[in-house]
């Protein structure tokens, strides 16, 4: 049973790629069978596992052209596959003919790969438009990165209205894992923001929160995860610990 | 003269919103006579000066429905008056029918307020889309926020990409103004990629850089700039500083 998770938040930098960059990749070397895909036209997650986004043809062949997936999937690293961007995703955006099946062109495209895999997980966009409809009727599970600032949390709040709209429409509920990154431990603010949450998603919230570290931001610009470019710092073992969450469901 | 500007950059949390919120109450507390439009359905700009985006009409019933732009316009600030994002916002990324007049909704109603003010400034969602095309269709110059990070210097160059496609389909220029945001000027990150903005982008980069302070995270969820949030602090002198950077155009 494969378990299709996207990672999603409308609200703009809260480390949607850097979360799924180094969960893909930490599921990956623990011997799931993992593939990551791009669903951001913007193409951090293929950069950051170190494609290089021009020279490629990526998701959106598969889901407007009929491509088979297999065919625009590449194998990244040990266990990990990745689908990537490519340069036409936004031509998905700007469909308008077809209604409703616009929204199931991902789900259908996945269809063709049925159990092949333990783990998928979709990095979105900072939108709620027509990709991130995709990835919502394409899954079960979605992971929500957040972090520990007032506009962070307003968004939040315009998420789980999103999500809320998709379950009735839908007639399902998604399994919500919030994970708190870019942490601070010493800010108020942040403290806070984390107070909150326990308060109001105790039940979604992953244990680990990921802690605000420069390497984060620094290993993308090597096309490197965390566990390649510094397997022994902090962050590391943060995300190491946050895999762990993800697989058994750890929350507060 | 009116001088019109779109604050944008597709990579999600750069700094939009805190910029357009800040820089937009500097030019009030001036003299000068401001209006911001807040053109991110998530209306974050609109919470953050204040006001209770669920109570009120916005800028999509002036985008959509032909209200004159007068009637979705509130005073905020002295010499700063705003048009909140309404809930049908993103009403307008779903229109399909209409070909080119789509994206020129925006810049239809700016019509009907010709002159009437010094500035006006766009708060832009974290996308390419047809709220954006709206902006880039309205305006002849764009703020661009960014920070000291690899995935944002990555983003910019697909920022300069889409701003040079606009510029050939349109026939013509946007003035354009960077501002290094966020900035932690010990980390060696940021300090290259600095480096890499002056050694490519001098003439755009506006002199100030707004550095990282949780007390721009702490303002919006008060209502408050960082005038009236802590007038005699670090990042209210340097907000002071940028919006004299961008009346007078002082770059690199
Ligand atoms: N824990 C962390 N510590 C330091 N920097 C981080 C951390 N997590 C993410 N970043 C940096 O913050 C920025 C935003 O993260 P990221 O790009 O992953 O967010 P996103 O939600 O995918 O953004 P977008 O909305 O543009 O898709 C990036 O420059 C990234 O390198
Ligand atoms: N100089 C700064 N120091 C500290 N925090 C900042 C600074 N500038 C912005 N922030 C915080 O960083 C986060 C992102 O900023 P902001 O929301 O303004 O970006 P944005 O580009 O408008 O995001 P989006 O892409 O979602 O519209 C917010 O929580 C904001 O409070
Ligand atoms: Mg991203
Ligand atoms: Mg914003």
């Amino acid at each position: 049973q494969t378990r299709v998770i996207a990672v999603l938040n409308q609200k703009g930098g809260v480390g949607k790629t850097t979360t799924t960059l180094n969960l893909v990749h930490g599921l990956a070397r623990k011997g799931y069978d993992v593939l990551a895909i791009d669903l951001d036209p913007q193409g951090q997650l293929t950069s950051s596992l170190g494609l290089i986004k021009r020279d490629i043809e990526g998701l959106e062949k598969a889901m407007l052209n009929g491509t088979p997936l297999v065919s625009v999937t590449y194998p990244v690293r040990e266990n990990l596959k990745l689908v990537p961007a490519g340069y036409g995703l936004t031509e998905v955006e700007e469909k308008t003919e077809g209604g409703v099946a616009r929204g199931k062109l991902l789900k259908n495209t996945l269809e063709t790969i049925k159990g092949k895999y333990d783990f998928i997980l979709i990095d979105c966009p900072p939108s709620s438009g027509l990709l991130v409809v995709n990835a919502l009727f394409a899954v079960n599970e979605v992971v929500i990165p957040m972090t520990g600032d007032y506009l962070a949390l307003q968004g939040l709040s315009h998420l789980m209205a999103t999500l809320k709209n998709f379950e009735k429409a839908l007639g399902n509920t998604y399994k919500q894992w919030i994970v708190l990154g870019r942490y601070q431990a010493r800010r108020r603010l942040a403290q806070e923001v984390k107070e909150k949450l326990k308060q109001y998603f105790a039940n979604s919230m992953l244990l680990t929160e990921i802690s605000e570290s420069v390497l984060l931001a620094e290993s993308p610009s090597f096309g490197k995860t965390i566990f390649e470019y510094k397997p022994s710092s902090r962050s590391a073992k943060e995300f190491e610990s946050l895999v762990d969450d993800l697989i058994i469901g750890r929350t507060y």
